[in-house]
């Protein structure tokens, strides 16, 4: 799988996919979609969709994808490049989220949670496969969040389209199977290939699963949280462990609009009530008020 | 924040630039200037202070993120306040008696300018007795000469593009073509007055309003 | 000059986590 695109930039999301087979285009397709990389703590998340005709299912399901999870690493990686390699009944279309676009997301003023990043995700990539002329009849998703709002928004989106989301979708439908195998080829492939942007010393690469409750991930935060910038950005900032490892270590940030210590500016009351009205001086034109600038009287 | 010419100023003479705590001209409190030493001339200096900034320098990061600006500044705005002052005596006198000011023992330097007969001319009357110059500060000349000063803001203002109008409008909002131009005209000349009035004595800045 | 304050003078690893981008 050709990541270079994300090499050149992981800070925002990429998409990469199969050509379209010819006869996806013509016949009536089922497309599956999974997801990798939802949990950890580290890296980027992973949307996959993957689509064959109906009339080629069994076909799919003899290329043994049975559910992604029972499968290991390497043997996910044999049975993407079988899927490549029998590329003319089989398409697959990922976009992969940055670490650093799920944190901004997530902690951005507007806040846009993890669930609509991926529902919005998945859309994206239906409507991808469907702008590219693949004839999809019949969709399967595994359950984000509560499934009934999904599959409405999904048949909402895609009207006409038979839409199913159900848990553990990966293990039921070959079409999501598949799907869920490339999405973990993907995701595996990025975090093995991450590349720091920022030029850490001494980068050691024994992060673990990067699941937050795995000892070798939480000793890796620990080992690389930088007070002042945090982490380098393969972390998950909104994520609940990074968030109190911050609070911990790093120093605090203050923001404009942070609540503020104090209500500036409220005068005691008593000195309204002073002997002499203070002489109020004129506040600076607004040419400076606008810009905050005012005299400088010390140094 | 200085201009790029001045960085050699302070290699040429020792004290090349000086900072100097001088009167400012609106609200006769102390302020701090720059003075070249060299030009002769004078920089206002605005301190951009606003909540919650730091600054990274170099491998640091620095709290209490205030920015100084030195913006060159017409002395004449600075005689002009000790003139004004003066001027209860109600007579002509030497310029150095004038500008005196135990609170601000610097503003003796505003007497080295190179053209400060030239200046001072904008707002005084002058009397020549047996070689030596008495200066008596003239409104009229005064107002003229801040009428002048308003326009050349009003040029300012219009090239760099500044918001002036009076409806509160998002700053990249451009001028909606219904407003009719006399009315865009009063603008600009109420915020280049609002502006030069931020320099002279409030008594003076009514009367400008006036004129 | 940050638009934000952190409350303290200390090293950063600046060069290493800042790109100024123009």
């Amino acid at each position: 799988m050709d990541l270079s695109e994300l090499e050149k930039d992981n800070s925002g999301r990429c998409r990469l996919s199969s050509a379209v087979p010819a006869v996806c285009r013509q016949e009536p397709c089922v497309l599956g979609i999974d997801e990798a990389g939802r949990g950890p703590v580290l890296g980027p998340m992973v949307y996959a969709i993957c689509y064959c005709p109906l009339s080629r299912l069994a076909d799919l399901e003899g290329l043994k994808v049975a559910d992604s999870k029972t499968l290991s690493e390497s043997e996910r990686e044999r049975l993407f490049a079988k899927m490549e390699e029998d590329g003319e009944f089989v398409g697959w279309a990922l976009d992969v989220l940055s670490p650093n676009l799920i944190s901004t997301s997530m902690l951005g003023r507007v806040k846009y949670n993890l669930n609509s990043l991926s529902h919005d995700t998945a859309e994206g990539l239906v409507r991808f496969a469907l702008d590219q002329g693949v004839n999809v009849t019949q969709v399967f998703a595994d359950t984000v969040g509560p499934p009934e709002p999904y599959e409405k928004k999904l048949k909402q989106r895609f009207p006409g389209i038979e839409v199913t989301v159900k848990a553990k979708a990966d293990a039921l439908y070959p079409a999501v199977s598949a799907a869920s195998i490339c999405a973990k080829v993907a995701r595996d492939q990025a975090v093995k290939s991450w590349r720091f942007v920022e030029e850490l010393e001494e980068l050691d690469t024994e992060y673990g699963s990067g699941y937050p409750n795995d000892p070798k991930t939480k000793a890796w935060l620990r080992k690389h949280v930088e007070p002042v910038f945090g982490f380098p950005q393969f972390v998950r900032f909104s994520w609940s462990t990074a968030q109190s490892l911050l609070e911990k270590e790093a120093e605090g940030v203050l923001w404009e609009d942070s609540p503020s210590e104090e209500q500036e500016g409220l005068a005691r009351i008593s000195s309204y009530f002073g002997a002499s009205p203070r002489a109020v001086p004129r506040p600076p034109h607004r040419f400076f008020r606008e810009r905050g600038l005012e005299p400088a009287n010390m140094l | 924040m200085l201009p790029e010419y001045l960085k050699n100023a302070s290699k040429k003479m020792k004290n090349g630039l000086m900072f100097v705590k001088l009167v400012h001209p609106c609200s006769g409190e102390g302020a701090i200037y720059l003075f070249n030493m060299c030009l002769q001339q004078l920089f206002e200096i605005k301190v951009f202070k606003e909540k919650h900034h730091s600054w990274f320098i170099n491998q640091s990061v620095q709290s209490g993120g205030l920015l100084h600006f030195a913006t060159p500044m017409d002395p004449l705005f600075l005689l002009l306040y000790y003139l004004i002052k003066a001027d209860k005596v109600g007579k002509f006198q030497p310029i150095d008696q004038v500008v005196m000011d135990d609170m601000f023992p610097n503003c003796i330097l505003l007497l080295k300018l190179p053209e400060l007969e030239k200046l001072l001319q904008h707002v005084t009357q002058e009397k020549e007795i047996n070689g030596k110059k008495y200066y008596k500060y003239s409104k009229e000349k005064t107002l003229t000469w801040l009428g002048k000063k308003v326009h050349q803001t009003m040029a300012a203002l219009k090239t760099n593009n500044v918001n002036v109008s009076a409806r509160v409008q998002a700053t990249t909002a451009f001028y909606s073509s219904d407003q009719d131009s006399s009315e865009k005209e009063e603008d600009y000349i109420r915020y280049a007055y609002g502006l030069i009035s931020d320099y002279i004595p409030q008594e003076l800045s009514d009367d400008l309003a006036k004129y | 000059l940050l638009p934000c304050e952190v409350p303290a003078n200390r090293p950063a690893p600046v060069g290493r986590f800042f790109t100024p981008a123009i």
